[in-house]
């Protein structure tokens, strides 16, 4: 188990620096195993320094570097087995417009081989959907599915679109 | 082995049978505050088999049953089926749709299917071992899970990464 | 202090209901102080109800339900001694754009006893500002304020306006 | 009693000395993930007296003074002032004009000043008794409130009724 543990850990390890890299355009990131006797023991610490930055700890980080930088170490992890689908709840809601953009062109990158549900209010997510849902209570306290097109999407607020159908 | 569609019937605010088709690549899920987009990624978490009634939000597990409204009578069952497509046999069944249930009525435990068979969530578990399919941290991604992922004090990481090795 | 803690939990009671009503357009909301000899050692429950929805408890609101509720209620403490200025932080994160409008129309009902300060990433709260400030790191890691003008904001996306700057 | 201004001056990000200007009504602040905007809050908060390094994302004081970048050599101090306009005399000092500022050195304690004058922080609490300025729970609103106010178990809305009784 011991030998299992430190190579998933390597394997994480390289992901998350590649994908912290681009996902921040440069920077740098790193997992560090605090080793004691017993590496199943030992202290994982994650290093995140976006560029130009010194290095600190990820508590002093902004609340987009943060949400970006998680996303980044739990895809890290997604490449060791990839699951054939991944649904996402808002975790956009932090990022500025930018940073959506690099966040969506990484879900771009893996959607060959994982069905992405992305839950969102965020409109330029939504315009990097290649399907799109809606959910609507017409009736209180029940909920319905309903498609939507791009026409709708752009065509007036989407939301509204929704509550008129 | 793509994910197919979902289907759910009495789970939470989604009273009506609802059928969610899986599309390739990215599909945004949109709609107001409170219409029940949370709630499709809930009845993924449960029917994968979420023990947890409080990491579905609510007290215990009856609470995914449709409560009913102020018009509407609440519902004496709920029942979520996640269908997969299995024509590559990458599952260990003879059969090229793969269909996972569960069903929970009220003061009664959760039962589980696959392909309308009585099964426990042991031989489902059993079933998608090394497929990617399951609870995992990266199946279903929430905004609450970078503050977990990077306080050191959670040791969610190690939690992360002992799951994929 | 008995007296003072009640006299004080009946106003907030009756500002977060009246408050809570604005911002749900209907629905209700009450604080329950659950009377144990000494009201001081009791227990305060918060209840709330969207419109058309039954009674539960409130962790099983959605996201921006929950958002909008703590709003209310901390506004409602507000009330018994506004303070001159305010400070929120990407408070609404997980509002939809109609929940956006009632919390920016919120603001502006005190906004004549109050200096508000918004940290946002939302188009529809900039739109509704009466002064925009932006905040750069054109020098990586060292931030400098900006003024921002209304036709800065419309013309082209005012991040990129400020990174112009 | 309104604020006029915030000055900073090599507080966490703003090395320079920075002013922002308090107008009436809703001023809104915008800018990418990182460059700052957070870090007025925390200034805001720090000169009114906030103890715990932990709440403004820091190990220790310290970490509150300017860290330096690749380019850029730490400072050896951070100072934040609040002014605020005192023609109608709401504070008990015979001035038009009130700032609090608060002062930190490498390896040193904060010093606390009213109009240039040293005094404590006790002083400064004592003036502002009665005016809702404070480090109070409506005066700094940020999105991690929500959880904790709707959460039961932490009895946050009990602290913030005491505070306002
Ligand atoms: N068992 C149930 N029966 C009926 N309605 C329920 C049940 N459980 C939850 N709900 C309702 O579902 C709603 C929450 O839905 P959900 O969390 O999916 O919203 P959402 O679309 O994610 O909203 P947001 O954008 O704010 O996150 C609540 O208003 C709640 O009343
Ligand atoms: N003592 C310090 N010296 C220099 N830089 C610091 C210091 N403390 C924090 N920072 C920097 O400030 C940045 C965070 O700023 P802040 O949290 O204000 O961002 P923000 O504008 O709120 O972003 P977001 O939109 O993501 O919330 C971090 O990148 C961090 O490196
Ligand atoms: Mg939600
Ligand atoms: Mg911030």
């Amino acid at each position: 188990a011991r030998e299992m543990f430190q190579t998933t850990f390597e394997q994480v390890r390289q992901n998350f620096r590649e994908i912290f890299t681009t996902l921040f355009s440069g920077g740098e990131a790193d997992l560090i195993l605090h080793k004691t006797d017993d590496p199943l023991q030992s202290d994982i610490q994650v290093m995140a320094r976006p560029s130009g930055k010194r290095v600190d700890s990820v508590s002093l980080l902004s609340g987009g570097e943060r949400a970006l930088t998680a996303i980044a170490l739990l895809f890290a992890v997604y490449l060791i087995k990839p699951s054939p689908f991944c649904l996402l709840d808002e975790v956009d809601a932090p990022l500025d417009d930018m940073n959506v953009g690099r966040f969506v062109r990484l879900l771009e990158r893996f959607s060959d081989r994982t069905q992405f549900i992305v839950i969102t209010h965020n409109k330029l997510t939504m315009e990097a959907g290649n399907h799109l849902y809606g959910v609507t209570m017409e009736e209180s306290g029940v909920s319905r599915l309903v498609s939507v097109s791009f026409d709708e999407l752009r065509g007036e607020d989407p939301i509204e679109a929704l509550e008129g159908i | 082995m793509r994910l197919k569609r979902v289907e759910m019937i009495g789970f939470k605010s989604f009273m009506d049978r609802t059928v969610l088709d899986f599309r390739d690549g990215i599909t945004c899920v949109l709609g107001p505050n409170g219409c029940g987009k949370s709630n499709v990624v809930d009845a993924v978490r449960w029917v994968l088999g979420e023990q947890s009634a409080k990491q579905l939000r609510g007290e215990k597990m009856e609470d995914v049953i449709f409560k009913g409204t102020r018009r509407r009578k609440p519902m004496s069952s709920a029942e979520v089926s996640l269908v997969f497509d299995n024509t590559a046999q990458r599952l260990n069944l003879p059969y090229a749709e793969v269909a996972v249930t569960r069903r929970v009525s009220r003061a009664g435990t959760s039962d589980y299917f696959l392909n309308k068979t009585p099964c426990r969530l042991k031989d489902i578990r059993d079933l998608f071992y090394d497929t990617g399919v399951g609870n995992n941290a990266y199946s279903v991604i929430e905004q609450e899970i970078v503050g977990q992922v990077l306080d050191p004090s959670e040791d969610k990481v190690r939690t992360i990464l002992e799951e994929g090795s």
